[in-house]
């Protein structure tokens, strides 16, 4: 799965999200990335979001629009919301990880996982990847 | 607000330092780096968070590292069937696509649906038809298939006890 969030110089945030699921897939499984607010979800309001992981539980926790509606709802950072939604997916043994970023221009990302794939820049920040 | 701020990721999963080969973790960098580029280009130059994250998911679903359009792993029956979604968060406009084989960048079709179309969501063989009607650029499922991704399923059938890459070993 790969994902990208971004916020423009007009204050605008994006989402996407492209997978070729899981291996060994059967019955037309389909996990998060596609579902709209579950793996990936963009707000003005709060922030935009793109998930990868074990998307079942993605679905069912609906993180993208929840860290979305959090932050809309209760103030909390996107920092804060992120790390809130990984670790309840933890508690219900899901794993995984997310990247959001607010209109503010305040990237992150949060993950349960050993590894991600990750990366930014900004215009105020050199590019950076990681993977551990 | 005048900066911009991309994010990106390619995928989570059980790999540890020392599970990835050398060339393999270079290889995830490299692709990375790329994917950064295409969409911090856009931003720099003024361009819309919609057209920089697509940017930036397309260069990713072109590289056999990453689990996205080229280099995606197979379903059990040895196919390649991709999803996809886009979001812009000015209007709160969406496109999705699931369970997609022949249009070479999934994210490019979900935007397709989300920009001409009356729907948010698209799946299987419709969303592919779609994709034709509207010009959305076709690929063989043979430009998706890799030998690495091909290894994984042989590897994951045979031991029945894991149906699935339910360890997320290939994230």
């Amino acid at each position: 799965t790969v994902g990208a969030v971004a916020v423009d110089s007009a204050g605008h945030v994006a989402a996407a999200t492209s997978t070729g699921g899981l291996t060994g897939k059967r019955w037309g499984r389909v996990g998060d990335s596609p579902l709209i607010g579950a793996g990936t979800y963009a707000d003005d309001r709060a922030a935009a979001v793109s998930c990868t992981g074990a998307g079942e539980f993605f679905i069912r926790l609906g993180v993208a629009h929840e860290i979305c509606a959090r932050i809309r709802l209760t103030g909390l950072s996107v920092d804060d919301a992120a790390r809130e939604m990984i670790a309840e997916l933890g508690v219900m043994g899901g794993k995984g990880g997310l990247i959001a970023v607010g209109p503010d221009g305040v990237g992150t990302w949060n993950f349960n996982t050993p590894g991600m794939y990750r990366g930014r820049v900004s215009s105020h920040r050199q590019a950076e990847v990681a993977i551990y | 607000m005048t900066g911009w701020t991309l994010v990106i990721h390619g995928g989570s999963g059980s790999m540890t330092r020392g599970v990835l080969s050398t060339a393999d973790d270079n290889a995830g960098r490299a692709g990375l780096a790329a994917a950064l580029d295409a969409g911090g280009d856009i931003l720099r130059g003024g361009g819309s968070a919609l057209d920089a994250v697509e940017a930036a998911v397309r260069v990713m679903e072109d590289d056999p590292v990453f689990n996205a359009g080229r280099g995606s792993v197979f379903t059990a029956e040895g196919r390649i069937e991709c999803d996809a979604a886009i979001m812009d968060g000015s209007g709160r406009t969406a496109g999705a696509v699931a369970g997609v084989r022949t249009t070479r960048h999934p994210v490019s079709l979900a935007r397709e649906v989300m920009t001409n179309s009356a729907h948010v969501f698209l799946a299987g063989a419709g969303a592919d038809s779609f994709a034709r009607a509207h010009g959305v650029e076709a690929a063989e499922p043979a430009w998706f298939e890799t030998v690495e991704r091909r290894r994984q399923l042989d590897e994951i059938l045979a031991n029945p006890d894991a149906p699935f890459d339910s360890g997320m070993k290939y994230g």
